[in-house]
This record gives structure tokens, C-alpha cells and sequence, in this order.
């Protein structure tokens, strides 16, 4: 089990650091154990330095790149140990066009290996779908799935 | 391994039997404001597992059951059912289709059931453990929820690692 | 001092429910007092049903219902007790494209009397702007102001 | 009343000295993630007295000065200037324009001025108390924070009304 979780730890960290430099063009990122003395019981510290920046500290980002910081990390474990399902709600909203376009790019290498499942209200998000799924509230106050359109007739543009 | 569909049924805003069929590629969902879109991720997350009630939004676990309207009446059960693609085998069950579902009523009883037979929540745990899907904590990512991982203390951060690892 | 706290809370539980039913058609929106026996010392509970639904639970509530509940209370803040300058930064994030709607209909009335500073990545709120500011970071990691464009050029359609 | 410009300098990633000219209606600030937005709206609630080191994201005061970068070195110094017009009377000063201005050194001192000789907090709090600026719990919504009132206890909801009666 140690070593299972060590090994893990070093794939997730290597990872993140390559995708907070995906994310973050100039900058660099790193997870650091709290107490390298002992792996197995340590927290983990997120380091995150935007492009051009000298700051470290975590609360003195910006709201989008606190979206980012957080997607580095949990892209970082997608890479690092996959899984067949991912469900992602909302979790563009902050970010500006340039930084939407980077998450989409990476976004799009996992769908490639696994089901993604994406809540969403920005529409070039919309046009990954392969299935889209309307929701709406009837009059009844009860909510119904009123639409699905299949891939080719979703990709916009 | 892919999610073949989910039916909900009286589970929150989703008082009629209502089902989503998946496909292996990208699915999104999209709708106005209160519609009820958080309440499907929500679905997912419970039939999974999910037993705290904040994470669900509600103050007890009866809050998941449809509440009425003005125009209908609140309903005593609320019921998701989830059904796994296991056309590769990789689930150690000689199906080629899973099916588990939970159920809860009024009285804040859960009922989980495999393959539409009773049974433990660790018995779909222990199932879906080597697969990757039930690791919730890193899969599903709930509305406001994207900067947990920042703000979370670095034991806590470790968590997510541990259950991918 | 009593007195005015008073009257305030009646005037701004008198808005709020105006407010609601204007965000949220056919919803029911209330302020009450957790205490009435007194009124000074009570604190204050929000009830908020959208429209076509009995359930009244604050938590229950959409990510968007939240930001327009949210926003219901201050906004009733506003018409009650008027200040010369309001600042908002990035509020309405979550809401879909009907509810941005009846966002900036409120916003202009506000704006009339008193002086507002918004952030915003969203195009239709821009288009309320008298004088639009525009920022970006420069190379050298400091923030430079970079525009400012007069009512008449901004206003788009 | 109105607030007719802001000026900052070495306030958080504005290493040169910016100034915002302001008119009466309605200014609207935008630009990239990161690019400086939200220290603007920081540089408005400290001015006016903000004393929360939370509040501005930091850890302690001296985070709101500029720490460099790879282009240039840290300052010593942030300083925020208000120009408010007056023109109408309503703050009782015999003045058309009022400045109020804060600034702190390394050493974690700050310094009120207003109309450029020093001041405490106080008299500048009691100068705009009239004028209904500077209550900022209700008149600045900072980003991500528009949700507090409703996360917040019924007793601090109570707070924000009361701010403003
Ligand atoms: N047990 C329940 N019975 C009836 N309705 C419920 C129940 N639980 C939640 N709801 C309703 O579901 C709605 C919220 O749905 P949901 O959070 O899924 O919206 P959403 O589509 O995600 O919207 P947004 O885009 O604003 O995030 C609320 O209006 C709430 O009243
Ligand atoms: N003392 C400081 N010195 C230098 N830079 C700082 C300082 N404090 C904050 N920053 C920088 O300011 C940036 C954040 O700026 P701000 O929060 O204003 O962005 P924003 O324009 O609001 O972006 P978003 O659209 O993502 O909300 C961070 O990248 C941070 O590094
Ligand atoms: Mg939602
Ligand atoms: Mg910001």
C-alpha cells in the first residue's frame, strides 16, 4: 500500500508540473510533500507561480487562476492514474477566452480515453459534445431531459 | 468500462422516471438556471456512494426526495439506477452489463441493489474498486466545488492522491 | 439608534420581497426576523421559492438561484438605504442568459442614481459601461491600465 | 458625491503609479485573468479602511505591496490615493474635492492622509459617515463573495442591513 500511494504521489507531481506549464505559459508549478521525512504521512503543499510573476502565495491569485491552479492538479491525477469516467460541473465559468481555449486543448486529450460527463452554460464548451442533453423546469416544477442531438450535428463551426 | 445510462425517478426536481443514454464519448448538459443539472451530477455522486448530506445540498438525506410543487405532490421514494458497460470484462463479473441503484425513503432508509438484488454498499465498492469508477473525490467535480483542492489543508490534499493511487 | 435600525429592516424586507418576484417571476421571496419578539437583537433568515417550486431551502437552490437570491438582498439594500457608489466584481458569473437579463434591468436602475464600478468577463454587462477600462499585465509582471473608451463608442447596439 | 479618480502605486501588481479618472455613470474594468481587476476593487475597499488581511487575499499587510517580479524588484512602499468631488456639499467640508490616501511601508505601518496631511482612520470615517461612502460590506461585492450573505448566521446578515441604516 506505501508504496503504492508513493509512487502515485511522484507520477501526480511530475505531471503537474507539466501541465501547470501547459496551463500557465512562463510559469511553474509544484506539489512538495509538507514533511519529506515521511512520505507516507505528509501533506501535500501546492506551489503555483503564474507566467511572469514572482508570487507563490496560493490566496493572491486571481479567480481564474485559482480554476487553473485547482485544474492543474486534478488533470495532473487524471494523467497520472486514469479512470473510464469524469463529471465536470461548471468548472470554466472564471476563466477568459485564452485560458478557456488551453483547459478545452487538454480537456480534449482525455476524451480521448475516457467518458466525460460536462455541466456547462459557455458554449464553446458545448461544441466538445458528442451527445447533448437539454434540461429544463416544466410548469409543474418538476424538471425534464427534453433534448439529444448526436455529434454531427453538434459540432459547431 | 463506460456508463451505459442513468434513470433517476422522484430523485430531487426530477419527479418523473427520467433517463440519460450515454455514449462513451463526451456528453454535455446544458439548461437554464434551477432547471435541475447539479441535481443529475448529484445522482451520479449518490448512487456512487455519496452519504453526506451537505455534499447533496440537503440538511438530511430525505432532502433527495422530490418535494412537490405547486402543481404536484411530494413523492415518498426517490430512485437512481445506473447501468455499467462491462463489454470489456474489465469488472470481474461474467456480465456484460452492470446494474446498481439505491433508493431511499421518506424514512431516511437507503436500499442499495446489484443487479436488482438487495445488497451492501461495500458489495458495489468492492466491485467497482479495481474499475476506477466510484473514486469520487477526484472524478466528480461539483459546481463550486473546482477549488476544494486549494483550500483544503495539505492532509487533505493528499486524499484525492490516495484514492487514485 | 434603535429606531433606525428598525425602519431599515422594515424598508429593506419590504424591497426585498419587490426584488424577488422581479428576479425570480412567480417566486416568493422574505426576510423575516429569527426572534420577533426582538426586533434589535434578532438576526435575519432569507426564505427564497423560485417560481413552480414549494421547496425553500437555502442550499437547495441552483448555483444560479444563489447568485439572484444573493443579489436580491443587496439589491434591496441598495433601494432602501441609496449609496452614492457601488463595486461589484465578476457577480454575476453563474447566471444563464434570461436571468443576466433581468440582472442588468435592475443594474440600470441603480445606476441612474448612483456611481458603479463593475468587473466583468461578460460581453452584455460591458455594454452598460459609460467609460470602460481595460487591464492586462505587462511583460515585465506589473499591471498597466491600457484604455478608456467614451460612452458613444462603447455603447453597442 | 462621486469618486472622481484612483490612484495606486506599488499596490499589489501595480509597480507604476496608475490613475482611473472616473465620471459619475457607470465604469466598467476588464481584461485577462490575472491581469490586475480585482486589485483594483482591493485598492478601493483599503483605502477606505479595510483592515482584514483575508479580505485583500493575503497573509499579512505587507502582501499588498508589489513583491517584483522576474522583470523588476519588490517596492518598499503601497500607496492609494481617493479623490472624491464634493461639489454638491453633502460631505461637510468647505472643500469641492476631497483626497483621502492610504499607504504602508514594509514594516507593516500605515498612514492615513487626508487633503495630504496625516490622519487616523477615524476622522476620515467620520468625515464620509454622512455621505454614505465607505460602507463597504454592502457597497463593494468582492469577487466570490457575493454568496456570504446567505452562507452567513442570521446575526451577521443582520450586519450588512445594519451597515447601512
Ligand atoms: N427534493 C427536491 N424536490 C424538488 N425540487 C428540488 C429538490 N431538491 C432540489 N430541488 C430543486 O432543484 C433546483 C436546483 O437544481 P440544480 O441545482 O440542478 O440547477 P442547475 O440546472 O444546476 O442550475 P444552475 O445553472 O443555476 O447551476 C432548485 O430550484 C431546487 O428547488
Ligand atoms: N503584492 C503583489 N505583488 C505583485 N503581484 C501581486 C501582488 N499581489 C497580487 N499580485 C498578483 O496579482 C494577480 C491577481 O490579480 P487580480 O486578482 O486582480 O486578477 P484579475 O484581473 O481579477 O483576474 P480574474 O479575471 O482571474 O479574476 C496575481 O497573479 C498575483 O500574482
Ligand atoms: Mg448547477
Ligand atoms: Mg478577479
Amino acid at each position: 500500500m506505501e508504496e503504492l500511494y508513493a509512487s502515485a504521489f511522484r507520477d501526480v507531481a511530475t505531471e503537474f508540473s507539466g501541465l501547470f506549464a501547459e496551463l500557465f505559459p512562463g510559469g511553474e508549478g509544484r506539489l512538495v510533500l509538507t514533511d519529506p521525512d515521511d512520505p507516507l504521512g505528509s501533506g501535500v503543499d501546492v506551489e503555483a507561480r503564474p507566467g511572469r510573476k514572482r508570487v507563490k502565495r496560493l490566496t493572491l491569485l486571481s479567480g481564474g487562476e485559482r480554476s487553473l491552479a485547482a485544474l492543474a492538479f486534478l488533470f495532473a491525477i487524471f494523467r497520472a492514474r486514469p479512470s473510464p469516467f469524469y463529471l465536470m460541473d461548471e468548472v470554466e465559468a472564471a476563466l477568459d477566452d485564452v485560458n478557456l481555449q488551453r483547459f478545452l486543448e487538454v480537456m480534449k486529450t482525455f476524451a480521448e480515453r475516457s467518458q466525460m460527463l460536462i455541466v456547462t452554460h459557455q458554449k464553446r464548451t458545448m461544441e466538445m459534445a458528442d451527445v447533448l442533453y437539454g434540461v429544463s423546469m416544466g410548469k409543474d416544477g418538476a424538471s425534464k431531459v427534453i433534448s439529444q442531438r448526436l455529434g454531427a450535428e453538434v459540432r459547431i463551426g | 468500462v463506460f456508463l451505459r445510462s442513468l434513470t433517476v425517478r422522484g430523485f430531487k426536481s426530477f419527479a418523473d422516471k427520467t433517463t440519460l443514454e450515454f455514449t462513451p464519448g463526451v456528453s454535455v448538459i446544458v439548461g437554464p438556471n434551477g432547471s435541475g443539472k447539479s441535481n443529475i451530477a448529484d445522482a451520479f455522486a449518490w448512487v456512487l456512494g455519496e452519504q453526506g448530506v451537505r455534499a447533496l445540498r440537503g440538511a438530511q438525506m430525505s432532502d433527495v426526495i422530490f418535494a412537490g410543487s405547486p402543481g404536484r405532490p411530494a413523492l415518498g421514494l426517490a430512485e437512481v439506477k445506473l447501468v455499467i458497460d462491462n463489454s470489456a470484462g474489465l469488472i470481474p463479473v461474467p456480465a456484460t452489463e452492470i446494474e446498481i441503484s439505491r433508493a431511499v425513503f421518506r424514512s431516511g432508509e437507503s436500499e442499495y441493489r446489484l443487479g436488482g438484488r438487495p445488497c451492501r454498499l461495500l458489495d458495489i465498492q468492492e466491485l467497482l474498486s479495481d474499475s476506477g469508477l466510484g473514486r469520487a473525490l477526484h472524478t466528480i467535480v461539483s459546481q463550486g466545488h473546482l477549488e476544494d483542492v486549494l483550500a483544503a489543508r495539505p492532509e487533505e490534499r493528499r486524499q484525492f492522491i490516495e484514492e487514485a493511487a
